[in-house]
């Protein structure tokens, strides 16, 4: 069906609560962002604005959306330093038969003010937005490197829900590797590993040795220089 | 230290292996450096059991982590250890099995080495390959290439994984350790990961250590 009318009149560019045809998505994109948050540690939903495009059998709803963290006072549990408490985010979000998938979430702290297009100050605060400009295919793209990573990988999934979420587990890692790749002084190259559809957490529960931060185990001896005769 | 070295040309390294799904890593880097140091000093290069550390090593904690200076310490008290194919690999732990006939190796001590990397390097060239734990700070996307991640993003404070350096040297005037990882070698450079040597990166010179065997 196209996309309901107020939508495209909705004056998709104007920031302010969300429509109720941008409410589901938006609901949708809070709740998963909050994911495996204890009550009174969850953000709310601010301004709402965004878009909508056919996309297959569902649509293609691409939000930017405003999120109030609460105070936070203990600065080693704190997703964001005690000062700021807006973040400016954008989602795109999948909505097939009534079914949400997110495909993409990408926030970041900004000031209190939000600003419009025109004086274009909030697309500073988002660098690698501004950089990435979204691609109208962009989730085709996206489905199109998790289904060659499926096949390099061998990779399978239980039930249609568990390839869901790893697809969105896949392209939220592929935003990471994009800035762990921006960020490296080196040569490296960042990508698709057979570790990308892996949380960050499962990859450090499951891989990594976490009890060495903890101690450095039973003292050894210092080993003399090798050019000690 | 001579300018470039790599142990894997000389011999003194077996094929790259896989942990699978389990934070056994100390365990891999243990055994490749007593791997290296029993060809090196002993002539014979042997694939040892990192399952016999997950069953016996009381004192570190299998799948949920270790250290290296523990494990050097339980191959000493245990009497040594068994070959891959003798108490093979299986990614979880079990009873412990391990039996002092079949031992093939034996560590007579173990040493913490120097953090400075240069020392390093001169004692991994003329000693072997070198056991050590980083911050696997952006490893699960690594694909190729000299790592040098930004330094709070990859704190020396923040170790999480072991590892074991085969060698080093420059790639277009770019220092780097060479390191065997245990993720199997479809993952980075058929499974070696090269990271910025010189500057400490993700705590390279932070945990190094060697067995000894005389």
């Amino acid at each position: 069906a196209p996309a309901p009318a107020e939508l495209r009149g909705a004056g998709a560019q104007a920031w302010g609560p969300p429509s109720p045809a941008l409410l589901g998505p938006a609901r949708f994109a809070l709740e998963m962002y909050n994911r495996g948050r204890a009550a009174g540690t969850r953000a709310v939903l601010g301004a709402v604005r965004g878009r909508v495009r056919r996309a297959g059998r569902g649509s293609l709803y691409s939000l930017e959306a405003t999120l109030e963290e609460p105070p936070c006072n203990d600065p080693m549990v704190c997703q964001l330093p005690v000062s700021k408490k807006t973040l400016l985010c954008s989602f795109e979000i999948l909505d097939e038969l009534g079914k949400h998938m997110l495909l993409r979430r990408d926030c970041g702290p900004v000031d209190t003010k939000v600003t419009d297009d025109r004086n274009e100050t909030w697309t500073s605060v988002l660098p690698l937005l501004s950089k990435d400009p979204l691609p109208q295919d962009f989730s085709v793209k996206m489905a199109s490197v998790f289904k060659n990573f499926l096949i390099t990988y061998n990779r399978t999934y239980a039930t249609k829900e568990e390839a869901q979420w790893r697809l969105s587990v896949f392209v939220s890692n592929m935003m990471r590797a994009q800035k762990i790749q921006a960020l490296d002084q080196g040569t490296a190259r960042y990508g698709v590993t057979k570790f990308s559809d892996l949380t960050e957490e499962e990859f450090r529960t499951i891989y990594l040795n976490p009890y060495l931060r903890e101690d450095s185990g039973k003292k050894m001896r210092l080993a003399k220089p090798v050019n000690d005769p | 230290a001579p300018p470039t070295w790599d142990w894997r040309s000389k011999g003194a390294v077996t094929n790259v292996k896989n942990q699978g799904m389990c934070g056994s890593c100390w365990a891999f880097s243990v055994t490749g450096n007593v791997e290296g140091q029993w060809y090196l000093n002993r002539g014979t290069l042997l694939s040892l059991s990192e399952q016999e550390l997950l069953d016996c090593d009381k004192m570190d904690k299998a799948c949920m982590g270790g250290f290296p200076s523990n494990a050097y310490s339980a191959i000493k008290n245990l009497g040594g250890l068994e070959t891959e194919d003798d108490y093979s690999y299986r990614g979880y732990m079990q009873a412990c099995n391990f039996s002092a006939e079949k031992a093939k190796v034996y560590i007579n001590d173990s040493v913490e080495l120097s953090q400075n990397e240069e020392k390093l390097a001169a004692w991994l060239a003329k000693k072997g390959p070198v056991s050590v734990a980083i911050n696997a700070f952006g490893m699960q996307f690594y694909r190729h290439g000299i790592s040098r991640p930004l330094r709070p993003l990859c704190s020396p404070w923040l170790i999480d994984h072991a590892v074991l350096l085969v060698g080093y040297g420059n790639r277009s005037d770019i220092p780097f350790w060479a390191i065997k990882n245990s993720w199997g070698t479809d993952w980075g450079e058929e499974g070696y990961y090269y990271l910025h040597r010189g500057s400490g990166a993700c705590g390279v010179n932070t945990m190094a250590s060697s067995a000894l065997v005389d």
